[in-house]
């Protein structure tokens, strides 16, 4: 009577689709556009393009309450025809796998979303993209959910005569615009926010057009994928370097996988765990590997994480987005120096924006970005939450109830801890916490600094 | 530039083990206790049998800060020799698939935790298990994360002449007991309240024993697996019971294959569906299959779903289990009706509790179950938090901050919404969060009755 089973990744998250963020037809709707518009933006950076994003929700029934075709198209670097199915068709794969900062991570959302729309609908989906080549190819899809497969129901190669570069996806789903549209509308805002080099065009199911222009003319250097830290291994990671190695002896394996090892270090290191600098690395026992991974927790002295896994919004950025949507009479923007949580590296960003378009508002408005993504659900489980209610001394910095008041925080890693595969809120990381805390409060003193300036001239005046 | 890469489930976890609750050592630690208690308390459920679980860890290094030796041993149903390496070794494989109540339900958790060891450790873990026959299976084990298959290290088979039955699993991890000690002991005085049929012995690293008795002689009725109720279907699930259904046409594939419909429903919802009673379910095509679910949506007739699903804790074991804990002066035990959200039925439970060994709490204290599972984390996330912070109203009920009031709810389902893997929260669900709030309710209106007699005797004193 006890019956044991094998699921596949597919069939994981189409039962538990809850934990990918699918609850919802209004949350799903919400989940289907900022997967796909993730996708484009992240197909823009790493080709170093100013992106074009241009997304159309149309009814798909006759009320048009209910199901809605989405569609979102890019000028992206595109995928190659033979990898279209198996990319948007399979979960847990991607291109995405490598240490290096990008808005997708986990190799499940894009896939998710169609997934979803085909469980709601029973229809295919469709892909149309090209790398800038001779061809375009055409795909109508579905997923073989127990088997994580791709179906190709329909599949057309177009001659590309005017070599279009880019992405069109198009999904039919079961969704809930006029309870999602105010949480879509604002991930629009703030996506124009930290992406002013974007130019977004929004059609919704009743016809009306939000454009998000570009402001600034400039692509920032795409991250670099980079080399695994010492403190950021465990014995799993450092068994699968070895396995691939082409190094020959221990100490040019660790100066050849690692960063911020150099021979001398690979010496101390090797000394500090009892282990010959001339065996050979494919040797090493069990034992050997343990005292290793040990020995790069004692040795202390190994310099921060390299930073080319980065790639931060960038004050100009912050402040042309804010400044674009908002228009704050006051705007502090900070850059902390990059730091770094067990072995990996991140950067915080912060801002703190005062009146012009800010509405007064109760509660401080807070906007968070992971790795350039708005994250609009579960503010109270987030780190910057955390940090903005109970590690700044509003009142210190002559902030009061009812004030408007926006901050925004912004946190870059090629691992950013995220609490749920639907990545809505990042883990209060004690590292990551303590940079959000200084830079959030070196905005509240320029903040300070500008209010008592108005409450001078305010007192000047009544004299 | 762009590479593409498949990963494994293990993979997946390996790499994200946050999502799964294996964040920092401590909560580490927390996770393994747990991951396996609740897996041999299923254990002993499933076989109707009184749960006798006995848990040591013991330090594992000198100095006994850091790495730790866990053993869970269990007198449940065990695990089929030949079973042994995949239920352990392998994410996404096991017996609890099925639409029934259940601790497990990802076939992630006992794996993840053997995996937490190996990874901090590089040692294997060890699986010793009968089921009463002949033969005790020990495995030494690891687990390939790349491929996510076990390792079988060491395989011995040892003659069962006690004919012993149960399991007993050992894995050395990286810890740290002291910051975890807290949050474990409330675990395993949370899972006594609950299992009140439960011996729970737990041996620390200082040697302290903590010893939770048996209060009830009976093991509750386990549930059984139901069929899916039409409200609970969506078109892919339909499309794998017609593929597995040996029902030929689709009036008799509606009455077999689904609870709540007979022979009348099913022609009524086909004849919403426009589809012909007689016709060959496995020729049904894809439209027609959307019809049908739609067909479910729109019927509006169906009984709610059946219960045999569900094994609440019931009235007399929550009793039970905070009499024999907190001796409160005062108890109201509530079990609700069965209910459902999305056809998937639940049913909720909830205590108040006062005084006694219950301490004064500037916060009402909150016990939080599901599946008879203790959710120590996320509390803010939970929708039991929700009910008891924003729907009652608990001045009215006179009840004062500061008072020693303890509040337990316990959600009931074969698929309980939890928030993430780790299982802290649950989802706010409409259904549940009214159902929870009837429950709390009713409690405090007996709480208010029974505070208002006080107010009248202490009245009476001074007069
Ligand atoms: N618009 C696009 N342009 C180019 N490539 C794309 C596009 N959309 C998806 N892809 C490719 O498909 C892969 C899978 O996408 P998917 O969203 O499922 O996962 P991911 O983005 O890698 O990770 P995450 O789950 O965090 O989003 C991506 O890694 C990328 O290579
Ligand atoms: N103590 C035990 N006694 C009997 N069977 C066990 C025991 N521990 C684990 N198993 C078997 O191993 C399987 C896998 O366990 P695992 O904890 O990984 O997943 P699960 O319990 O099914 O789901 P979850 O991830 O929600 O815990 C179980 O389904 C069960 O069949
Ligand atoms: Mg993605
Ligand atoms: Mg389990």
């Amino acid at each position: 009577e006890v019956r044991f089973e094998e699921i596949s990744p597919a069939d994981f998250f189409y039962r538990n689709r809850d934990l990918a963020g699918f609850s919802n037809p209004a949350r799903s709707l919400y989940m289907c556009i900022r997967e796909l518009v993730e996708n484009s933006l992240d197909a823009t950076e790493v080709g170093r393009i100013l992106p074009n994003i241009w997304v159309s929700l149309e009814s798909a029934d006759e009320n048009g309450e209910r199901f809605f075709t989405l569609t979102v198209k890019d000028n992206g670097i595109g995928v190659d025809g033979a990898m279209i199915p198996k990319a948007f068709g399979t979960v847990l794969y991607g291109s995405k796998y490598g240490f290096k900062q990008s808005r997708g991570t986990f190799g499940v959302g894009g896939t998710m979303a169609l997934l979803y729309g085909q469980i709601t609908t029973n229809t295919p989906f469709t892909v149309i993209s090209s790398r800038g080549g001779k061809e375009i190819h055409e795909y109508k899809l579905m997923i073989d959910i127990v088997e994580n497969k791709p179906k190709v129901i329909e599949h057309k190669v177009h001659p590309n005569a005017k070599r279009w570069r880019g992405t069109i996806v198009r999904v039919t789903l079961e969704g809930d615009y006029s309870t999602s549209r105010p949480k879509i509308l604002s991930y629009f805002e703030m996506t124009a926010v930290v992406n002013p080099n974007a130019n977004i065009v929004f059609v919704d199911p009743k016809g009306r057009v939000y454009v998000f222009r570009r402001v600034i003319e400039k692509a920032p250097e795409p991250p670099r994928e980079g080399k695994p830290h010492p403190l950021g291994v465990d014995v799993e990671t450092v068994n699968r370097l070895i396995a691939n190695t082409k190094s020959r002896d221990v100490r040019s394996f660790l100066v050849n996988e690692f960063q911020r090892i150099g021979p001398k270090t690979a010496e101390e290191v090797l000394k500090l765990a009892g282990i010959d600098p001339e065996k050979r690395v494919k040797d090493l026992t069990h034992d050997e590997v343990t005292r290793l991974v040990e020995a790069f927790r004692q040795y202390g002295k190994f310099r921060a994480p390299e930073t080319s896994t980065l790639s931060p919004v960038g004050v100009e950025f912050i402040e042309a987005g804010l400044k674009s949507i908002y228009r704050p009479e006051f705007l502090h923007v900070v850059q902390r120096p990059p730091s770094s949580y067990s072995g990996i590296p991140f950067v915080v960003e912060a801002a703190i924006a005062y009146g012009g378009g800010i509405e007064p508002s109760e509660e401080i408005q807070l906007l968070r970005f992971a790795n350039k993504i708005p994250l609009l659900y579960d503010e109270k489980a987030d780190v910057s939450w955390k940090v903005i209610s109970e590690r700044i001394d509003w009142p210190s910095y002559k902030v009061q109830k009812g004030m408007p008041v926006l901050v925004l925080t912004s946190i870059c890693s090629p691992k950013v801890p995220y609490k749920t595969v639907g990545k809505e809120a990042v883990s209060d990381r004690p590292e990551i916490e303590r940079e959000l805390t200084m830079a959030i409060r070196e905005c509240a003193r320029a903040l300070r600094l500008y209010l008592s300036q108005i409450e001078k001239r305010e007192a000047a005046k009544k004299r």
